[in-house]
């Protein structure tokens, strides 16, 4: 009993959300959310000790520091940021990451990596914003590419997606794009979701379990 | 001449969208 009372007055952070309840909407099992708990739990102390991430502390994840801004993190953080109030909860995260399990539908990683790509929310991605990804993309690999080439990728992915031609990708274009480059979706997929408990064991649920 | 690799594909592999970062210790 004592015990009992004592999980029951462990502290939870905002944003905490019943496991069984993010198992039943997700692609996770209920062992699989509390194991996304001890992850979540060492993200969102890392700066900022407030038990929510912050921009910076998903940042410092991703890269090993906190400074400067990378496009596609930002676009990433922002749609995990489901409330947009600019940090991500345990339920915003274990809901959102769900989409990149490798058994999670092929179409729900499709509307995501839309939207992701869609920088400006206009519903189409837009050539502009294409070629603006490519040179974010080169510019933090390092990479060199004439402009021409750029141009040359830009405008032969370009071509091949927007079939109807009118100068924007539309989300009906974009799923026939990806079923046939399959390999545009390569970051839609973490095989580390699938072994998530061996990464990140998590104790919590036994003496849940006894409640 | 090899085929150009695709936008999309090339973009998949920036850091900033690989969350599996997230995952090392």
């Amino acid at each position: 009993m004592g015990c009992a009372s004592s999980s029951k007055r462990r502290r939870r952070a905002p944003g905490y959300e019943d496991p069984a309840v993010l198992a039943a909407q997700t692609s996770f099992t209920v062992n699989e959310v509390e194991a996304l708990y001890e992850l979540y739990k060492k993200l969102s102390f890392s700066i900022i000790k407030d038990g929510l991430i912050h921009k910076e502390e998903f940042q410092l994840a991703l890269f090993r520091t906190s400074k400067g801004a990378n496009l596609f993190a930002d676009r990433v953080f922002d749609l995990f940021d489901l409330k947009r109030n600019g940090v991500i909860e345990f339920g915003e995260f274990v809901r959102s990451l769900s989409i990149f399990h490798p058994k999670a539908s092929e179409s729900d990683k499709t509307k995501f990596a839309f939207k992701l790509y869609d920088l400006r929310g206009t519903g189409y991605i837009e050539k502009e914003e294409l070629r603006e990804m490519v040179l974010a993309l080169l510019d933090e690999s390092d990479l060199c590419l004439s402009e021409s080439a750029v141009e040359e990728i830009v405008d032969s992915t370009f071509n091949q997606a927007d079939t109807n031609g009118d100068g924007r990708i539309d989300p009906r274009e974009w799923e026939e794009f990806v079923k046939k480059n399959p390999a545009s979706l390569r970051n839609m997929s973490l095989p580390y979701l699938q072994d998530i408990t061996t990464a990140f064991p998590s104790f919590v649920m036994h003496s849940e379990v006894e409640d | 001449r090899p085929a150009l690799m695709n936008a999309f594909e090339l973009i998949s592999t920036s850091q900033g969208l690989n969350l599996g970062t997230l995952f090392e210790k």
